[in-house]
C-alpha cells in the first residue's frame, strides 16, 4: 500500500458516498446512467470472487470489497425500485452489448491464465475502463450535469487516475514488477475522464454549472 | 503468487 493507492481508493469510497448523497437528498437519480451502475456490479462482482477462494490480502482489502460490491447493488436497488420514477431510460440509450462484448472477447484472448477465475478477472478490468462510457454518453446528450453529479464524476476520475502514479511507484520499490493488464486497461480508462475534467476544471470548479457548448 | 499478479489492488 503507498499514498497514491490509498488516496485513490478513499476517493474511490467518496465517489460512491456522493452518488449516494445525491440520490437520497434530491430523491432522485436522474442524470445518473443505469447502465454504468449496472456494470460497476458486474465488474465488483467478477472481481471480486477471490472473496471466497481463500486468497486473503489483508482485512482493509476484504472490507472495501465488501463495500464496493454491497453499495453499488445498493445503488441499483435505490434506481430500479425506490426512486425509479425519476430513472429516465430514453436518454440512458448506450448499447451495452458494444460494451459486454468486445470486454469478453478481449478477456478471453489477453488473460494470466486460462482460468475461470483468471479471466473472469481479466473481464472486470476491461469493463472498468469503459464502464462509465453509458454516464459519459448520456452526459453528451443532455450537455448539462448537476453539479454534484460532476463531483461523483470527478471523484472517480481521481481514483482511476492516482493508479497510475501507484503504478509508478510500485515499479521502482518492487523490483520492477508490473501488472500490464491493469495497467493498460487503467491508462485507457483514465484517458477517458480527460475531456470531463477539461470542462470540470474550466466551469465547475469556477462555479459555473457544468454545461457543454452546444 | 510470484508471478507478479497477486491482484492484490481494488
Amino acid at each position: 500500500m503507498n499514498l497514491f493507492r490509498l488516496v485513490a481508493d478513499l476517493s474511490h469510497l467518496a465517489s460512491i458516498f456522493i452518488l449516494l448523497h445525491k440520490i437520497q437528498t434530491t430523491r432522485s437519480c436522474r442524470g445518473i446512467s443505469i447502465k454504468t451502475q449496472l456494470l460497476y456490479v458486474l465488474v465488483f462482482v467478477t472481481r471480486y470472487l477471490d472473496l471466497f477462494t481463500g486468497d486473503f490480502v489483508s482485512i482493509y482489502n476484504s472490507v472495501m470489497k465488501l463495500f464496493f460490491i454491497g453499495s453499488s447493488c445498493y445503488i441499483i436497488y435505490l434506481m430500479r425500485i425506490k426512486y425509479k420514477p425519476t430513472n429516465d431510460p430514453s436518454i440512458d440509450t448506450f448499447r451495452l452489448e458494444y460494451i459486454l462484448g468486445p470486454t469478453a472477447v478481449l478477456a478471453l484472448i489477453f488473460n494470466y491464465k486460462f482460468t475461470f477465475l483468471e479471466v473472469l478477472w481479466a473481464f472486470s478490468i476491461y469493463l472498468e475502463a469503459v464502464a462509465i462510457l453509458p454516464q459519459l454518453f448520456m452526459l453528451q446528450r443532455t450537455g448539462e450535469a448537476e453539479t454534484i453529479t460532476t463531483h461523483y464524476l470527478a471523484a472517480l476520475g481521481i481514483y482511476r487516475g492516482l493508479y497510475i502514479p501507484n503504478w509508478i511507484y510500485r515499479y521502482f520499490t518492487e523490483g520492477g514488477a508490473i501488472d500490464p493488464i491493469a495497467v493498460v486497461a487503467g491508462i485507457v480508462q483514465t484517458a477517458l475522464y480527460v475531456d470531463f475534467f477539461y470542462v470540470y476544471f474550466t466551469k465547475v470548479l469556477q462555479g459555473q454549472k457544468f454545461e457543454l457548448p452546444a | 503468487d510470484g508471478d507478479g499478479h497477486s491482484h492484490d489492488e481494488l
